[in-house]
């Protein structure tokens, strides 16, 4: 039973497991990454399957940062001033997020953001 | 995020979490939904890393994303971590970056670095605890054997009165959301005291990563920014990890 005020807490769900109905939107997908590759080659095969997912995130970011800041000063600040970060950021990281932007199309610009995005999003 | 490490009666530990994220970047009024939230669903990926054909380390990643939120290095350790709100926080690590002053760890390559190259439950605990960090951030690290549990609370500089398991004194489980635990959460969101109220009705003698996912489905300890839950099982090395829905009426946090 459930609270219909918020917070809408529930009782102890029960006999959830193993995950099916309304609050299970699918098992997670496994893949292996080679640690021996080099670094800008390791995500290669992920990022294939998963480009036009991450292509999509980037331009709901974009669209945020747009709504935050009609002007695109937000944007263009992404796209010119992070990749100048990139090789201040320790090795392998940088390597391999040069590697998701060139295998995704993503500017490196918005992957990296993608990647600092829990510091940034401290703001 | 809530994440928790319980330990059973046979003094084996279940590491799960909920990953929440996405909070106040674009809500989706037609769909009741955060728009960050689910667009990272279909980013979800479970990765092996191997290293001469041996794994070294287990996670559950957003693709395109190379730090670590949820990983288990099997039979030796697991660790997820949280985010930690204060005002001492990235915005200012990052501005010290930029400005040349680089002696700080981001958060998520610290945890890679941590799962790719730590070799014990208490080395993963000296680096979480000692690093210094960009951004203040939550770390819940479980061992391999009886007792090794802890939240490792973290300012940008300093590790924060560490909470561990203590079996003998009845803490057979520790817990974290995003507060710190030795202060109330913040009442607009406490998903604390629903968690410790399913995890004590389902009692020690219960716990298991099924019941264990009960808890995480259970509201709002579930709710419209859990992204994923992940279960882990150190002793048998493995993670599991599914993807989320929270149906209405359901809390946006």
């Amino acid at each position: 039973s459930l609270q219909y005020v918020p917070p809408y807490t529930e009782d102890c769900r029960t006999g959830m497991y193993p995950p099916s109905g309304p609050t299970f939107k699918g098992a997670v997908p496994w893949y292996t990454i080679n640690l021996e590759l080099p670094p800008n080659k390791r995500w290669t095969q992920i990022i294939a399957d998963k480009k036009d997912a991450m292509i999509s995130l980037a331009q709901a970011v974009r669209d945020l940062a747009d709504a935050f800041v009609p002007s695109g000063r937000l944007e263009e600040l992404v796209d010119k001033a992070l990749p100048l970060m990139i090789d201040t950021l320790p090795y392998p990281f940088n390597e391999e997020i040069k590697g998701i932007a060139t295998a995704s199309g993503v500017p490196l610009g918005e992957t990296l953001l993608l990647n600092i995005f829990y510091e940034v999003f401290t703001v | 995020c809530t994440s928790l490490v319980a330990e059973d009666p046979h003094g084996n530990l279940i590491h799960a979490r909920n990953m929440d994220f996405g909070l106040f970047m674009g809500w989706d009024m037609k769909n009741h939904s955060w728009v960050i939230t689910e667009k990272l669903k279909p980013l979800l990926v479970n990765v092996d890393f191997r290293r001469n054909n041996n794994t070294v380390f287990k996670s559950t990643n957003f693709a395109g994303y190379v730090g670590m939120l949820t990983g288990i290095q099997p039979h030796v350790f697991t660790l997820t971590m949280n985010e930690r709100f204060s005002l001492d926080g990235g915005y200012i690590g990052i501005l010290e970056w930029i400005l040349g002053k680089r002696d700080g760890m981001w958060m998520s390559f610290l945890t890679r670095s941590v799962l790719e190259n730590a070799t014990s439950y208490a080395e993963a605990k000296k680096l979480l605890s000692d690093t210094k960090l960009l951004a203040p951030a939550y770390f819940i690290l479980g061992g391999n054997r009886s007792g090794e549990a802890c939240i490792i609370t973290r300012s940008r500089t300093h590790n924060l009165n560490p909470l561990e398991l203590a079996v003998k004194q009845g803490r057979w489980y520790v817990l974290e959301t995003n507060y710190d635990h030795w202060k109330e959460p913040l009442f607009l969101d406490n998903r604390r005291t629903p968690a410790m109220k399913c995890m004590n009705q389902t009692t020690q003698a219960n716990i298991s990563i099924k019941t264990v996912y009960d808890v995480l489905s259970t509201k709002p300890v579930l709710n419209k920014l859990t992204a994923y839950t992940t279960l882990m099982e150190v002793s048998k090395g493995t993670l599991e990890s599914y993807i989320r829905d929270c149906p209405s009426p359901c809390m946006p946090w």
